[in-house]
């Protein structure tokens, strides 16, 4: 039972974690599908979760992160967490319609999460 | 892959929780909208929201452009790296569509000498922006569609090629003097070949930015194999919307003007990374 526990436990730290959480940005529910011909929309993602003391590697975090966190952990009045953040972005293709309704192409940077981390 | 749908407002629960929607927001502080708006404007690149007409119509090079670069499985380069086109640096393609020059009636143009007249009107590029290559984007068709085989076979007996000849118009013909023009691109081809040609007029288009006035034109002219104006070759190039032509059709096959700019975004992060960086 201790063990079933332990790993409930793990499981749900892990969920709470700081992560990369899937979020579709559809153009039509913003009404901007008629000017914006392709994409659709895209897989933007987001992120979001804590940034525990202590911080493992794998949440990217910077030297400034770890500082900001062990200070937390000793006085939280003092400063506040550090915040689960992107750290890696990438790039999507607009094809739209611009003010003179001409065709534009444009490759628009950092509008895809591809990973998380506390900063 | 698999996309999961969510959308941007917020669900249910969360708004019965307090959180307001976009719906709510909008009623309540209109000024904030607003704002939010012309964030997100501003960070497309674009002065206000764009309220296009339903019928304009999207060149099937943009598609095919859009496509080639959103291959799936692929990261998205942030430039587009054309195979023999300057645009390594570029991240912007602009297409425009030949239209009536705007000191002319429509369909004046002067076919005498078997050219043709081509206007583009390029002033939307914004200012920022550095045009790296600039291409019209001419369609050669099928000529068995429109002439008998027995006309077709004397014609290309006769005129196995043909040439092409871009011209930038410097100075437009007057009553008593003839334009004065200059060799942009020229090409030898073959009525067989069909598909779309491309010809570089970077250096037109540049000056056409830079000083609007100075835009009459480009002049497109057609040669036999022998150089003398093809007055009379039925060309199969698609230089002017033909009679039984409907007009969604012509804009498949009108001329187009595509540009390849670099909004120098890019740059600007990278220099102002670095200026930070030496000053710490």
């Amino acid at each position: 039972n201790r063990r079933v526990h332990k790993r409930k436990q793990r499981k749900n730290k892990g969920s709470e974690e700081c992560r990369r959480h899937p979020l579709y940005v559809d153009f039509k529910d913003v009404g901007w599908n008629d000017w914006i011909v392709a994409p659709p929309g895209y897989q933007a993602y987001y992120c979001k979760g804590k940034c525990p003391f202590p911080l493992a590697d794998h949440l990217n975090s910077t030297n400034h992160a770890i500082v900001q966190t062990l200070v937390n952990s000793v006085d939280p009045s003092a400063v506040p967490q550090a915040c689960c953040v992107p750290t890696d972005l990438s790039a999507i293709s607009m094809l739209y319609i611009d003010e003179k309704e001409k065709v534009v192409l444009k490759n628009y940077q950092e509008m895809v999460v591809e990973g998380c981390g506390c900063r | 892959g698999v996309t999961q749908h969510v959308p941007l407002t917020e669900d249910k629960k969360t708004q019965s929780k307090g959180t307001l929607s976009v719906s709510q927001l909008r009623a309540e502080n209109k000024e904030a909208v607003k704002a939010f708006e012309k964030s997100l404007m501003t960070m497309f690149g674009l002065n206000s929201r764009p309220r296009p007409s339903t019928e304009i119509h999207i060149p099937q090079y943009m598609l095919d452009l859009y496509r080639q670069h959103t291959k799936e499985g692929e990261d998205i380069d942030i430039n587009f790296n054309l195979k023999g086109k300057l645009t390594s640096t570029a991240n912007t393609a602009r297409s425009f569509q030949h239209q009536d020059p705007p000191d002319k009636g429509g369909g004046e143009y002067n076919t005498e000498d078997g050219s043709e007249l081509l206007y583009f009107n390029v002033t939307n590029i914004p200012e920022s922006e550095e045009i790296t290559a600039a291409e019209i984007r001419l369609l050669r068709e099928d000529i068995q569609n429109i002439e008998s085989e027995s006309q077709l076979s004397q014609r290309n007996k006769l005129f196995k090629k043909h040439r092409i000849d871009i011209y930038e118009i410097m100075q437009p013909a007057t009553k008593n003097t003839v334009a004065i023009t200059r060799l942009l691109d020229t090409r030898t081809v073959s009525f067989k070949d069909i598909s779309w040609e491309t010809f570089d007029v970077h250096p037109a288009v540049l000056k056409w930015r830079q000083s609007p006035s100075l835009n009459h034109g480009l002049q497109v002219r057609l040669s036999d194999h022998r150089g003398q104006p093809s007055t009379k070759i039925h060309t199969h190039l698609r230089l002017r919307r033909a009679v039984n032509t409907n007009e969604k059709s012509w804009n498949a096959k009108k001329p187009l003007l595509v540009t390849y700019s670099d909004d120098k975004k890019l740059y600007r992060e990278r220099t102002r990374r670095g200026t930070n960086q030496q000053k710490r």
